[in-house]
């Protein structure tokens, strides 16, 4: 994950990844 | 944006055809000449503003969310480019030539060949030809991109078998949407699933071609392409 934090960090959110 | 949802019997397909995103638009910079580098430069903004509206589907398809986030990011990093081309050839069904990345961005053979990007353009124009000769249907194209996410082969899976229940409930509902809506076609489950080779091969050369144009520093490229890019190949 650490080289993927983005990737990560829009699946945690619960909000669509819209941004 | 809403969508003509169809009375569809299956639950699983109706909910992937009601959370289809709405189509994005190129957004070219407007004072930057018209030229090659441009055009990749604007294929690139366009395809990385579908990779963030992709994350955001793929978390509506039935059974996703219920992976573990490992499984859930494993699945993506193999699969998201094969999802974002099936979106491609779905835009592009329309048009005996050419691609359709978005409605004000339509490349041709020779476009495509002077942006570098001619040996995902030949993958694809026969993919693309497939699908016409089969006349794929909207909630066949919604499955098979769900599919091509659920069995992308990703290496550092943790749970197989959540991931392979998810497979097995795509699978059902296309079976389902066969048996109920194609039922004189016995065999389309199986033509439709044989066209997957070739998505992989083609998200293959797309992966090439992108890391190359990134490589030789030809066209800025977003933080979240360039990290799903690295997880390829």
């Amino acid at each position: 994950t650490e080289r993927h934090k983005i990737l990560h960090r829009l699946l945690q959110d619960s909000s669509p990844a819209d941004g | 944006y809403t969508h003509p949802v169809k009375s569809i019997h299956n639950k699983v397909i109706s909910q992937l055809l009601a959370s289809e995103p709405a189509p994005l638009r190129a957004s070219p910079d407007p004072v930057t000449p018209d030229s090659d580098l441009k055009t990749l430069m604007t294929l690139c903004d366009l395809l990385n503003r579908e990779l963030l509206v992709m994350i955001s589907w793929a978390k509506h398809i039935p059974g996703f969310s219920s992976l573990s986030l490992v499984d859930q990011m494993a699945l993506l990093q193999s699969g998201w480019m094969e999802a974002l081309l099936l979106c491609v050839v779905w835009r592009s069904l329309a048009s005996t030539q050419g691609l359709e990345f978005a409605e004000n961005l339509h490349l041709n053979e020779p476009q495509c060949k002077n942006a570098g990007l001619l040996e995902l353009y030949t993958p694809l124009r026969l993919l693309i030809d497939k699908y016409q000769q089969l006349n794929i249907s909207h909630e066949e194209a919604v499955a098979l991109r769900a599919m091509a996410l659920a069995n992308s082969d990703a290496e550092h899976v943790e749970n197989g078998d959540s991931v392979l229940r998810f497979q097995d409930g795509l699978h059902e509902a296309l079976q389902d949407y066969e048996v109920n809506e194609r039922a004189a076609e016995t065999h389309r489950v199986g033509k439709l699933l044989m066209t997957l080779p070739l998505l992989r091969q083609s998200s293959h050369r797309a992966v090439q071609c992108f890391r190359r144009l990134h490589i030789q520093h030809l066209v800025p490229m977003h933080k979240l392409f360039l990290e799903m890019l690295d997880t390829k190949i």
